[in-house]
Formats: structure tokens, C-alpha cells, sequence
């Protein structure tokens, strides 16, 4: 996954 | 999403309501830190402002706009309802020795160089240290009702049960983010000296004076 934008994580 | 996760938003869910529901039977507010409400709130405003650019899933969605409904709740019953118990005196932390450092961190170490992202870098270094505050409080005062003890023992139980869930994801997915990882491990730490005194001294807290 990248980890800009769009964080599956709250 | 794992079982670490999925507890973690629970006990997080958990710790959110007891305090909520504790401010809204008893009528008030007191030994509640506000600073440390404020800070939450802005927490979850500034993070959760990719509800209106990306769709995840549906939970992540609906569990976005029932925190931030939730936190600016507290933050409207502290302030506003039920403003006549809050305890302003003892409730007197420097937020801006927490917001200064971290505003300049986050524009420092970020993913990229854009609003969102360095919003989002924000909020996870902010939630890091909002609870300072609340603790702050409790070590002035010297006490802290057993209901209060509750809540931040599941709001310190949500991001150890996340490092469980970093932990898992990198095994199973080779997933991790580095900034919620270090920034989740620093806030569990803060947790660490009360899950001590929780577990030592049963449920209402006095620190030595």
C-alpha cells in the first residue's frame, strides 16, 4: 500500500 | 483488518463513550480535562478530512464521522452544558508547548509535501501527546475518579492494541507506516507509568503527594 492518502487506519 | 485492529476501535469506541456517557449521567465535568478534549477534536478534524477526497470502506467511513460527532460532543458538554462544573484551575497545561513542537514536526517528516498529508502527519503526532493535559490534571489535583481511571485505561489499551496490529501487518502483509508506528509506540509510553498505577492500585488513582 502507499501512504499517501486514502489510510485504511483510523 | 485483524483482530488487534478491530479491538483496538472498539476499546477506542469504549473509552470515548465512558467519558461522554460519565460527563452526561453525572452532570459534570469535573476533573475532566477540556484542553485535552480540544485536542482530540482537532485530532480527529484534522485526520479525518480524506472523508471528503478518498472512500475506503463503509466501517472506515462511519467510524470517522462517529468520532468526530462524539469528540465534538464532549467538547460542547465540557464547555457549554455542563461549563459551570469544569474545573478551569486545575486545567491549565500549556497546549501551545504541545501544538508549537508538533506543527513544526509535522511540517519536518511528512509522506509529502502537500495540505492533507501534512494535516494528517498532524493529527498522529498531536494525538501522541493530547492526553498530556488530562494527566497533567490528575498529577496537580492528585486524584482521579474511577470512571476517569476507565477511560484512559482503554484510550492507552487502543494504541497498544495497534502496535499488536502494526506488529501483525508487517508480518502478514509487509505493510507499515512509519510515522503512526513511532508516533503510536511514544503515545503508549505515556500510558505506561498510569497502566502501572491502574493495575497496582485498583481503580480510583492518588499520586503520591
Amino acid at each position: 500500500s502507499d501512504n499517501e492518502s486514502g489510510k485504511d487506519e483510523l | 483488518m485483524n483482530i488487534f485492529r478491530l479491538a483496538g476501535d472498539v476499546s477506542h469506541l469504549v473509552a470515548i463513550l465512558i467519558l461522554l456517557m460519565k460527563i452526561w449521567r453525572s452532570k459534570s465535568c469535573a476533573g475532566i480535562s477540556g484542553r485535552s478534549q480540544v485536542l482530540f477534536a482537532l485530532v480527529f478534524t484534522t485526520r479525518y478530512l480524506d472523508l471528503f477526497t478518498v472512500y475506503i470502506s463503509a466501517y472506515n467511513t462511519v467510524m470517522k464521522v462517529v468520532f468526530l460527532a462524539l469528540s465534538y460532543a464532549t467538547v460542547y458538554l465540557i464547555y457549554m452544558r455542563f461549563r459551570n462544573s469544569y474545573d478551569s484551575e486545575n486545567d491549565t497545561f500549556r497546549v501551545e508547548f504541545l501544538l508549537i513542537p508538533v506543527i513544526g514536526l509535522s511540517f519536518l517528516e511528512n509522506y509529502a509535501f502537500t495540505p492533507l498529508e501534512i494535516l494528517w502527519t498532524f493529527s498522529i503526532f498531536l494525538e501522541s501527546v493530547a492526553i498530556m493535559p488530562q494527566l497533567f490534571m490528575i498529577t496537580k489535583t492528585g486524584e482521579a475518579e474511577s470512571i476517569t481511571t476507565h477511560y484512559l485505561f482503554f484510550l492507552g489499551l487502543y494504541r497498544a492494541l495497534y502496535i499488536a496490529n502494526w506488529v501483525w501487518r508487517y508480518h502478514t502483509e509487509g505493510f507499515y507506516d512509519q510515522i503512526a508506528i513511532v508516533s503510536g509506540v511514544v503515545q503508549t509510553i505515556f500510558y505506561c507509568d498510569f497502566f502501572y498505577l491502574y493495575v497496582t492500585r485498583g481503580e480510583e488513582i492518588r499520586t503520591p503527594s
